[in-house]
């Protein structure tokens, strides 16, 4: 899992 | 903004090359992840006009044979390792996952933060600052200066929504535009032309 998460930000 | 004033006006006065190539950096550095993921359409539009944008900026100002006239070098004297080597540095150590691309993710965050110093070391010492290069730098800081709102409603109503490194950073790079800002906003008020303190 990555915690960063999804990097939907630009 | 910054596009339009360079082909409007022919010139690139005021500007630092030394930030717009920064610029194209952290674009570069950040959106590798085009070619391994995808979250929109408008999310791979933005990606590919910021890189766009940031390298026909960088293309003006040290190819167009009119344009390079203009930008000045001499005043133009922040050195980019003083920026560069410090945020890769941290990015090596403080990152979510030690894979190149998340380094890299993570060494654009940083970089971003402070992309904007050699910009305004050269306001500083710019005497006359044209209105369309105050307004650029204003829109650069209220960019990520917004986020911090976003960021404060999706921490709220979203369940897994933790980015630290993204958050420090973000508010950092907003408060290196306050001063800046506060000028910005006493000369709007008088009504103004914008001129930095040395």
């Amino acid at each position: 899992e990555d915690e960063t998460g999804s990097k939907d930000e630009l | 903004v910054l596009l339009l004033k360079i082909r409007a006006t022919r010139s690139c006065r005021g500007i630092s090359l030394k930030t717009q190539e920064l610029y194209a950096l952290v674009f570069i550095c950040r959106y590798l992840d085009l070619f391994y993921s995808y979250i929109s359409l408008y999310n791979t539009v933005m990606k590919v006009t910021y890189l766009a944008t940031a390298f026909s900026i960088v293309r003006y100002m040290r190819f167009d044979k009119v344009v390079r006239q203009t930008y000045d070098k001499e005043q133009d004297t922040f050195r980019y390792i003083f920026l560069i080597a410090p945020c890769a540095l941290l990015a090596l150590v403080l990152n979510h996952r030690f894979s190149p691309t998340e380094v890299l993710w993570t060494f654009s965050i940083y970089l971003e933060a402070v992309a904007i110093l050699p910009q305004l070391v050269l306001m500083q010492r710019t005497q006359n600052i044209d209105n369309l290069t105050a307004n650029y730098v204003a829109l650069l800081g209220a960019y990520r200066g917004f986020y911090i709102l976003n960021w404060i409603y999706r921490f709220a109503t979203e369940k897994h929504y933790r980015q630290w490194i993204v958050w420090i950073s973000g508010v950092a790079q907003t408060a290196l535009y306050a001063d800046f800002f506060y000028y910005y906003a006493l000369c709007w008020k008088a009504n103004q032309r914008l001129q930095l303190p040395a």
